[in-house]
């Protein structure tokens, strides 16, 4: 795992809850709305389960501290988009909270209804930029979350031991995490 | 000719017409084991993914020459990226490399990285 420059983390009073948004302009029309929420509540819900931190969904964008969009080219941040693949999306580290998502890719929540060869998974991705957004930077663990690419058509949304223990160094260890059930977890993925 | 498995068939733009390919990226399969000292159309803009995400300083005037300067750099991508660091472009190289990515630079310390920033 790697951090940012100065190792950049929240601070904020405990316990430690970081508010997250969606933009009401710049969001995607083919996933449901309902759809693109739960997708990023497991997102979140899988970093939380390592740290003492929590993520709670509000309404009001601009003093959300997490704001989630989906953005075409340049889009004002000095890191334009660049179309279909290359690539999908970036974060800012801690405590800048933007997280954009290329609107460009065929974005996906099941790759079962969605075909394309092109299609990205949504969840995959919000996972690894949440990393980026609690101050992880790329890993060079091809299995981490935080290895920084992804094929099309592929799912990597389980935290490796790599991503917990770069975040666990940020914030602590949730008092529920068990070192066991990763392993044991990591263990089952690899077959055995 | 190299076609990685992973951007195979990647022909059609199914999901909207606005927006084309990345085909620059696509484009790199044709650096397979390019060597130093070679010049070859289109490496510039190889030197230009490997200045964005980190691996050579910024500058307007990339030569498509394969020199020393890009093949530091590809040994330091290889490093950050898990692969075999060889200086080379070989085959898994290439294919990471053509791989969809995190927009994010890989080189985390460097201290002008424009989404390095913090809200003061």
């Amino acid at each position: 795992f790697a951090y940012f420059y100065g190792k950049p983390r929240w601070v904020k009073e405990s316990p430690m809850t970081l508010t997250y948004a969606f933009s009401a302009n710049n969001m995607i029309d083919y996933i449901s709305l309902e759809e693109i929420k739960r997708v990023f509540k497991h997102a979140f819900a899988r970093w939380a389960s390592v740290i003492p931190v929590s993520f709670m969904e509000v309404e009001y964008y601009q003093s959300a501290n997490i704001r989630i969009g989906w953005y075409h080219r340049d889009h004002g941040d000095g890191e334009p988009f660049d179309g279909v693949l290359g690539v999908l999306a970036h974060a800012f580290s801690p405590e800048n909270g933007r997280l954009h998502l290329d609107a460009a890719e065929t974005w996906s929540v099941d790759f079962e209804t969605v075909k394309s060869r092109e299609a990205v998974d949504l969840e995959s991705v919000a996972t690894h930029e949440i990393g980026h957004i609690l101050g992880l930077a790329h890993s060079s663990i091809k299995e981490a979350v935080m290895y920084p690419s992804l094929s099309p058509r592929s799912v990597k949304v389980d935290l490796k031991l790599d991503d917990v223990e770069g975040v666990q160094a940020l914030y602590g260890t949730n008092p529920n995490f068990t070192l066991s059930s990763l392993l044991e977890s990591e263990n089952s993925s690899n077959g055995g | 000719r190299f076609i990685p498995d992973s951007i195979t068939g990647i022909t059609t733009d199914t999901h909207n017409v606005t927006d084309a390919h990345n085909v620059t990226w696509h484009d790199f399969g044709r650096f397979l084991d390019v060597g130093r000292g070679s010049e070859v159309s289109g490496m510039s803009e190889l030197k230009k993914y490997l200045c964005r995400f980190g691996y050579l300083p910024s500058t307007n005037n990339f030569t498509d020459v394969f020199d020393k300067e890009l093949e530091s750099a590809v040994r330091a991508y290889q490093s950050s990226l898990g692969l075999s660091v060889t200086g080379k472009l070989d085959s898994d190289t290439i294919s990471t490399i053509m791989s969809p990515r995190c927009g994010l630079r890989d080189t985390a310390h460097n201290t002008t990285d424009k989404l390095h920033v913090t809200r003061h």
